[in-house]
């Protein structure tokens, strides 16, 4: 009955709302966490107490080289037609723009292909990027790519419409990249509200002129760390389960959600294995990344540290999508490997959450993935999550502690029967 | 460089399927 020993703990019993609190006493406590700064330095320092106080094996930290970018004073005011002071966020890594600003006419797209069809326009110009929504990982490539595409055409900066699924004028920050031998210009997400009002008035023919300052600074990579943290294997220790979710966030909110929320289901899965007196027979490793948001720069770290023992994974989780009230797990792996994880998740029917879906992975489990481990990943009830994505919003109003608890579950029931079964997963 | 584990399964995936339904 071990399955129901651990849905019993983690949703009716003791350890009920558990992941919440210790969430919320984080992120109180040190707020948001980006990677460079001295709040991921102190959350990394108290997770390493916090693991060792629960008692949990081998908690250690593993070092990381991870950027350190900083935002530092923000504005953009629109001066024509009129006078309107808007939000924005600067991206991960712009650079800023002199001490007076960037004051400019500005040329209102809506996708990559106008931008190209208008390029002679853009020379001079602040180019504003009012891209529809569609799915996240179609329309984040605006984000991402909006600076690059707008200095090949000769723009001063680059303002992005936010990728959000919704919007109470709150701007979403994110990462963005710069490609060599194209100048770097500053890059910066305006809200929905702005960009729908700024095409708007390109349409019927308005000259627009913003102001843009940034005071955003690129600093020498900061020391930081993963953090690890295992229950032994009782009978073939050399063999891993991992779990993980990432500890840093953006500089804004308290990245409760993205992924305050993952980090700390993953922690609780092992608190919860432990309290239950169980040991698998093969290790359950919690990692905690950092600066995933750069681009999973810990995970990549660690995959580099751990690779030459890659035959001895037998599963890599990550939660890094939420953790509202879980649909299924998503899987990649073999049809016999997805067989026996059907079997797994069939185990919690007692709190309906049995489906097992397709593509498993996520930024920080990628490496292992595409190398061939099985990989699974929390797949939860999204329609809050790209409303508060990387945002102000990102608090811990936004998240529930029944539903925390029914994700730590399925986190700790699915890490701890594939860690005990008699076999590792099939690869293919 | 990564190293794949061979796929060694002694077990028949019915043997991995009444092993599974005893966590329940």
């Amino acid at each position: 009955d071990v399955a129901k020993a651990i849905i019993d703990l983690a949703v009716y019993g003791k350890a009920q709302n558990r992941s919440y609190e210790r969430l919320a006493l984080l992120v109180d406590t040190v707020g948001p966490r980006l990677s460079g700064s001295k709040s991921l330095e102190k959350a990394i320092q108290i997770m390493y107490q916090n693991l060792k106080e629960d008692g949990l094996e081998n908690v250690h930290l593993e070092p990381v080289k991870i950027p350190h970018w900083e935002r530092g004073e923000e504005s953009a005011v629109m001066l024509e037609p009129r006078v309107h002071r808007m939000a924005l966020l600067g991206l991960g890594g712009s650079v800023g723009t002199p001490p007076q600003g960037i004051t400019a006419e500005v040329l209102v797209v809506t996708s990559f292909d106008e931008l190209q069809r208008r390029a002679p326009e853009a020379k001079g110009k602040i180019v504003v990027y009012n891209q529809p929504y569609a799915i996240y990982f179609k329309t984040v490539e605006y984000r991402v790519r909006g600076a690059v595409e707008a200095a090949k055409v000769g723009a001063l900066a680059s303002l992005i419409r936010s990728v959000a699924s919704f919007s109470i004028y709150s701007p979403h920050t994110g990462v963005q990249e710069y490609q060599d031998g194209v100048p770097k210009i500053p890059t910066a997400c305006i809200t929905v509200e702005d960009a729908e009002m700024m095409s708007r008035m390109a349409s019927r023919g308005s000259r627009i002129v913003i102001q843009l300052k940034m005071g955003a600074k690129n600093y020498a990579d900061a020391d930081s760390f993963n953090t690890v943290a295992e229950i032994i294997g009782s009978k073939y220790p050399e063999q891993v389960v991992l779990v993980s979710g990432h500890l840093d966030s953006w500089d804004v909110g308290q990245g409760a959600m993205d992924d305050g929320g993952g980090a700390f289901i993953s922690w609780e899965a092992l608190s919860l294995i432990k309290d239950l007196g169980l040991r698998p027979k093969r290790t359950l490793r919690l990692v905690l990344w950092t600066a995933e948001e750069q681009g999973g720069i810990g995970a990549f770290q660690y995959y580099q540290s751990h690779k030459a023992n890659i035959s001895n994974y037998s599963l890599v989780m990550e939660s890094d999508g939420g953790t509202f009230l879980p649909y299924g797990l998503q899987f990649t792996g073999s049809d016999k490997a997805r067989a026996i994880m059907k079997e797994v998740m069939g185990l919690l029917q007692p709190i309906n959450v049995t489906r097992v879906f397709s593509d498993g992975g996520g930024t920080d489990i990628k490496f292992w993935v595409q190398a061939g481990v099985p990989g699974a990943s929390l797949l939860d009830d999204l329609y809050k999550y790209f409303s508060f994505h990387h945002s102000q919003g990102d608090t811990m109003t936004v998240m529930d502690p029944k539903e925390m608890s029914v994700a730590a579950a399925v986190w700790a029931v699915v890490s701890y029967v594939v860690a005990d079964l008699e076999e590792m997963l099939p690869r293919s | 460089k990564a190293i794949y584990r061979n796929d060694t399964s002694q077990r028949t995936f019915e043997e991995i399927k009444e092993e599974i339904a005893h966590y329940g």
